[in-house]
């Protein structure tokens, strides 16, 4: 039985992408059978994973898995009718619940199942927050990212009032961290206050290697493991993994 | 007669407002009258401008320019409406040219307007787009945004054939540039390449002061002018504003 993990946060370049690929990386490492489905539209998780296939549908159009270069890691690429998706799940009377469907006959095949979520809380992440049972927000530890973090939040409640969403907050993952920026202490010790044991142990620093992979199609795992970003997102997925079995 | 300039970029994290907040400090500070439309729900411009007043609309509900701190320079805040207005101007038969039409009257008021986009190219941006004579692009000098360049401008290319866009692209803005980064020199050479004088010579390096001045709801004029950040958006509005009188 997998557990389905939306990755999501509307504000732009928090390392949502880099967040998904890494961590599914490492979990297939660890022998669990992984999937990632790419619902962005701009496809980068797909671009990285080796997923993109021209004329391909993405989820939506019933899109199988496609195995990657590493064994037991497999992805849904974004496929192109994936913009068309928006106006098509707008104006659909069950459209929010779409992807839940979807998802649900994969559940059986993986142990895990991460979902990238373009930046903006429209129909495809709220689709994507309505088919995970967990919730992973990857934080910029910078000053914008932290305004829009009570948004997302805000957001997540009224899926659980309105649409009886069972998605719990598995945690805030601070990215991109630089010792150097004067907010990131200040954000970590603000998040670590607020959120406790729902924010990762482990912090992801600003790392040129995570830049880097995904121009070589690359995970951090074949690119440069032992790289400090690599140590960081093997330390997070340990951290997720850990706590699959409580 | 005001230059409206669209800066806009469907991949997220990029730069977008920073350059816009910036770009508009200089050029109020070279005595253009300036306004800054915030055209993104997330509201990140008009936090840094003192724009967000609760319960007021954006520029789609009429919503007037509002001054700032800085002389010369005002902006239309985001709103809380903004977020419901991307479903509104889906189904409205003439969506995409309502931003032009509420634009049209604050022409004459102003010498240079900046609207700020969204990381998407979905209704709000498209009306941006087509209410604008330039497009700005900020590109940070990475895998996945370079990834991204070539769908915006096949849109815009769209949206002169199907909406008779009269945008022009003004220029390519490189941002965040670490010259640490193994991409960043390639990014940049493919880019002066490809785009010749349509790129900006100025380049916006990664530099702390340009993430820490939003924080004090500054501009990085009013925060930390002579930092490198400071002085390559100086340059970047020189160019900009020299280009103007073309
Ligand atoms: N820890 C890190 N250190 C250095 N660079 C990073 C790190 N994490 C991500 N990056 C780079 O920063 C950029 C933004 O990351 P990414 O694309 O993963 O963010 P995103 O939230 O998925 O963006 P979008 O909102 O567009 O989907 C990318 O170029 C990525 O390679
Ligand atoms: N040159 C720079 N050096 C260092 N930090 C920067 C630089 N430019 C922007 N930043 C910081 O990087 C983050 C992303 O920038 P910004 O929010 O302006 O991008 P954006 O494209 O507007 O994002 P979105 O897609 O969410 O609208 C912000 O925290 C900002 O303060
Ligand atoms: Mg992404
Ligand atoms: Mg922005």
């Amino acid at each position: 039985m997998a557990h389905v993990i939306a990755v999501s946060n509307q504000k732009g370049g928090v390392g949502k992408t880099t967040t998904v690929v890494n961590l599914a990386a490492f979990c297939a490492l660890a022998g669990l059978k992984t999937l990632v489905i790419d619902s962005d539209p701009q496809g980068n998780a797909s671009s990285v994973l080796g997923g993109t296939v021209t004329g391909q549908g993405s989820i939506y159009s019933q899109a199988q898995p496609v195995p990657c270069v590493q064994s037991g890691l497999s992805v849904v690429p974004a496929g192109a009718d994936l913009l068309d998706q928006e106006a098509v799940l707008l104006r659909s009377p069950h459209g929010r619940f779409i992807l839940r469907q979807l998802v649900a006959p994969l559940r059986d095949a993986f142990d895990v199942i991460f979902i990238d979520c373009p930046p903006n809380l429209a129909q495809l992440s709220t689709n994507a927050l309505l088919a995970a049972d967990h919730l992973v927000i990857p934080l910029q530890s910078e000053y914008f990212a932290l305004e829009g973090l009570s948004h997302l939040l805000a957001y997540v409640e009224i899926l659980r009032d309105e649409a009886e969403a069972t998605i719990d907050l598995r945690g805030i993952l601070l990215t991109m961290f630089d010792p150097g920026y004067p907010l990131a202490y200040q954000v970590e010790q603000e998040i670590r206050q607020h959120f406790a044991e729902r924010a990762f142990r482990s912090v992801i620093p600003r790392d040129v290697a995570l830049a880097a992979a995904p121009s070589h199609g690359k995970t951090i795992l074949d690119y440069d493991p032992l790289s400090r970003g690599g140590i960081a997102y093997l330390s997070a997925a340990q951290e997720l993994i850990h706590g699959f079995k409580r």
